[in-house]
């Protein structure tokens, strides 16, 4: 169940619809400072369903809604998707692909999508587990905090173990 | 769920100083639970030796140890239990260029089963991706300027 | 009292957004009093925009962005006043290649009139400096190795 | 006043008595991780009359006496001292170098020098404050703190200015 695609449309300093396609094994993305390297990491826990917008280097959800650059007005809504594959069925689902969107507005109405049908935050959840993907599983490590685990205190770090046993 | 518990410890325990020694040879490290009778009521501490050196509190460490240390822990889990793609921002921040090789070295070989998705700066980490995908600003923001083949 | 905050406030801002620009060009960036009636009942914020983007909220900012700025604030202090010298542990580990660069002329420039001693993996520092300092593990412990005139 | 010179002796991972001349100019400290280098910079601030051990990322104060490695034992002690230039007579002393040194035991027991006199803290601080050097000074960015200075609240941020004006 790896991820196969990427689409960006109006998500941070992302100002348009942007296609990002990957390979089953090893991605290396490169940039400059402030190019998008870390808003595109964003975008992935985004979709997986994280609700901490801070957690997202957002105040507040709609601040991940591209907000103008260049003479480029803001825009109303943003929508980010991942396309995943399944030919491994890790997904209860009979597909080769399965599709996983969210997409949230300037009002804050927050839709998610399943291969284009409507879907709840717990459906989404409940449906990445069986592939074991959390959305804020240790599979993904933002910036800076790879230091973050060792640090930690001896309980949280227990409970990593809880997790996934 | 205590004995469910303890099967998992023990195979990320040993999962964990395996990739550890290999990440920092003669140093050794492992996890230790604070309560074997009741791992419920107590946390699980992390206990590194550098080579040569002594047991050190985990506060003492370095920025690159505690990087090693850390990949250690997050490969333990993967080994356990796998998930289908990691994403890693800017991990090697912190390592020397040999310690940035190996764990280079370390992605190549778990993106043989995983898919890996890696931001980094470091030439070692970049030239062993199978694809290099390159981000810039242009006009309409950020957006996908150039995806190349490694090893090109 | 208060004219000399305020004095002291309007140079740190005027080099703060000197030294911003050097080092992020069509950038902009400012220091902003929350209370400019009574500067001591509020605090202080940065205001930055990086080239071509719209004024954003520190927080949405890139790790490398972050660096530029804190480097803008923590010279301009220098310039308002200066140390005798200035101690810099990886500063520059967010900094891509052009940015690590433009940091290392900055302090090849202030280093005329302080002393910098300067921690670093880049090359583009390493090859600034006046002198290198080797460091390493020894069998007693940690020892200087090698010291080398820079340039060499 | 700049530092001409720094004495490790059984500081950190200094297991002996190690000397590290330095020039006026810049100069940049390299080597492996582990090796020692953050360690040279928490025994300046050691010297300097910092306080906080915590931020020599030391649990106590005698934690920064060496305890051992590679059948070596731990030591009884730690000193470290800084010569500084003096000809610019910066500091109210007449001579054209300035010696400041730390000690302490494992007992606690903790002493300041100023040019091999006894000294305390108060009259370090003093002393160092004639030359525009503070123990906390933004002078010093540890590893890993630069993108504080952002990140830290506004008021804090206006305190910085109120200490230098
Ligand atoms: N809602 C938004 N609208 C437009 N731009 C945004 C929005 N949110 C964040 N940004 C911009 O995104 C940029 C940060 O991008 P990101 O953090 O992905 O950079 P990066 O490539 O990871 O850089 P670094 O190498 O420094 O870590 C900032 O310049 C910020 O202003
Ligand atoms: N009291 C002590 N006695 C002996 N060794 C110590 C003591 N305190 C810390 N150390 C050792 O010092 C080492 C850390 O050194 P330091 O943080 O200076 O490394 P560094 O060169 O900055 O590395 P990095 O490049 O990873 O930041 C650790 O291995 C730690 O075990
Ligand atoms: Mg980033
Ligand atoms: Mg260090």
């Amino acid at each position: 169940a790896y991820i196969k695609e990427i689409t960006l449309h109006n998500f941070k300093s992302f100002g348009k619809r942007v296609v990002v396609s990957l390979p089953k094994g090893f991605t290396a993305v490169v940039g400059a400072n402030g190019s998008g390297k870390s808003n595109i990491i964003d975008g992935i826990c985004f979709v997986l369903g994280r609700r901490s917008s801070k957690s997202m280097r957002a105040d507040r959800l709609v601040d991940l809604i591209f907000n103008g650059s260049n003479g480029r007005p803001p825009a109303d809504f943003t929508e980010v998707s991942l396309i995943f594959d399944n030919t491994d069925s890790a997904f209860p689902i009979d597909s080769s692909n399965v599709t996983v969107s969210r997409k949230v507005n300037r009002a804050g109405y927050c839709a998610y999508r399943i291969n284009d049908r409507m879907a709840t935050r717990t459906e989404i959840i409940e449906l990445l587990s069986h592939a074991a993907i959390n959305p804020d599983g240790y599979n993904i490590i933002m910036q800076g905090d790879i230091v973050k685990i060792v640090e930690m205190n001896a309980a949280d770090r227990r409970k990593i173990i809880d997790e996934v046993s | 769920k205590l004995a469910v518990f303890m099967e998992a410890f023990e195979a990320i325990n040993r999962s964990f100083k395996e990739i550890f020694s290999q990440l920092s040879p003669e140093g050794e490290a492992e996890l230790i639970l604070e309560n074997y009778g009741d791992p419920f009521e107590g946390g699980l501490e992390i206990r590194a030796k550098p080579a040569g050196k002594e047991v050190r509190s985990i506060e003492s460490m370095s920025g690159g140890e505690k990087t090693l240390t850390a990949l250690a822990f997050v490969f333990g889990l993967a080994r356990y239990k796998p998930a289908p793609f990691y994403v890693l921002d800017e991990a090697d921040m912190f390592l020397d260029g040999d310690n940035g090789e190996k764990f280079a070295n370390l992605v190549k070989e778990f993106s043989k089963s995983a898919q890996f998705i890696v931001v980094s700066f470091r030439e070692s980490m970049v030239s062993s991706a199978d694809q290099l995908i390159g981000v810039a600003m242009q006009d309409a923001g950020s957006d996908i300027v150039s995806v190349k083949l490694g090893g090109q």
